[in-house]
């Protein structure tokens, strides 16, 4: 269960200040499937960050599971980041030295989670990249980059995915495969939540958020196609 | 006009080989308006890179204005690039320490054009970030670095923009913007050949090429919506 109120997030910039998010309230229920739109520079990513324990917000209250984020202490951040998210940053946010397999490892390998080879493979063959393991980002389609992070946020089988444009890079098909994918994740309880541009993608979802200039526009349930 | 005949593009990896362009020929006229479509990992980066003279091809023609550029030095290579050639990459590579105005004015730079921080600005404002000029790309949204890289593409006012999946992370308004703008560039006769996974941002062109699997699949021509 995750609670927002009132979330801020400011950049400061000399003597400019950019607000980022400008007061968000809202709850997400375990198991919800929530699609995130509005305009580029809204603030879709920032917000996201603020969920993904990834960022702190400049004020406003965060509560995870009855716990109060935004007090917690780096490491506390870390753990909760490894144990129940897992995210897709929009630039991927892959290590340029390591293969495909290795990215989607990386996070078992810090728990020291047994079989983490075997789980991995599945991992990038549940997103279409079986033959395309041992490839570096450099060596990969910008598609399938965008799919090995996906894969790495999946293998960890978190108890909430949060993906920023998971589909900005992939033709239809891909896309299709992967909001399956996300679905059946959805179905075993994982709540998802993911940042898109398009329409189509978003239909996908059981809940539809807008976000316009750092604050909520609209919230609205959505019948998936 | 550019002709290509039986382009290849072979990856070695190891002992496996990778044919990312397996016999591309085609014909681009000065002053067409061409949309690039294709499964991830189809080729298509692959080949504008190839337009681009960013990458050499494997086998094959590539005629550029009547000259082979399969044998051209890489300053010849780098001197077409900056005179003819506008690109847009599909991971931005934007410098991570220049702010969005530094970027776009570096291709000037290099060329000494006078007046190059107006014609900076006003690349800017033609992309809609007149208000973030100032910002670096981590101060910036995924889709305002995206547009940076489209500003600094079309500031050397090149006879030809290549641009590899410019809206993938634009909401609907931004992306039509960014359409309406290659429209207009189109129609002062620079050929604008980009790649998207996103028919409706396709159907603004006047030809539609789909690759698979490193082939021509289908070239038809389209009536502009
Ligand atoms: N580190 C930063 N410093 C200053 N401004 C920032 C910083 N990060 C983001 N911003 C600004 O905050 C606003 C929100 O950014 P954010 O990345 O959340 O937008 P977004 O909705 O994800 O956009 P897009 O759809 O283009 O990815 C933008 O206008 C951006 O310029
Ligand atoms: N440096 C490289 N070494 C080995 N294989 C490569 C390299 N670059 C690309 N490839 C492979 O060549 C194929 C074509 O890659 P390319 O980037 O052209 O695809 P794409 O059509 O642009 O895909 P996307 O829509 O996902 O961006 C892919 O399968 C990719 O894995
Ligand atoms: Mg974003
Ligand atoms: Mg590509």
């Amino acid at each position: 269960m995750i609670t927002l109120r009132d979330i801020t997030k400011r950049y400061h910039m000399g003597e400019f200040e950019v607000h980022a998010l400008r007061g968000v309230s809202l709850d997400i229920h375990d198991g919800d499937f929530v699609a995130i739109m509005g305009p580029s520079g809204s603030g879709k990513s920032t917000l996201m960050n603020v969920l993904g324990c990834l960022d702190v917000p400049t004020s406003g209250s965060y509560l995870l599971d009855g716990i109060e984020v935004a007090g917690m202490s780096e490491d506390e951040l870390a753990t909760v980041r490894n144990r129940k998210i897992g995210f897709v940053f929009q630039s991927f946010n892959l290590l340029p030295r390591m293969s495909a397999i290795e990215q989607v490892e990386l996070p078992l390998s810090y728990a020291r989670t047994p079989n983490r080879r075997q789980l991995s493979m599945a991992a990038l063959e549940s997103v279409g990249l079986g033959q395309r393991m041992f490839h570096k980002p450099a060596e990969l389609s910008g598609g399938q980059q965008q799919r090995v992070a996906i894969a790495r946020a999946l293998v960890t089988q978190p108890s909430m995915i949060l993906a920023d444009e998971p589909t900005g890079n992939l033709d239809t098909q891909a896309s299709e495969e992967i909001m399956g994918l996300f679905t059946r994740l959805n179905e075993q309880g994982i709540t998802v939540i993911f940042v898109t541009h398009e329409p189509e993608i978003a239909a996908h979802t059981r809940r539809i958020l807008t976000i316009r200039d750092g604050l909520v526009q609209s919230d609205r349930a959505n019948t998936p196609v």
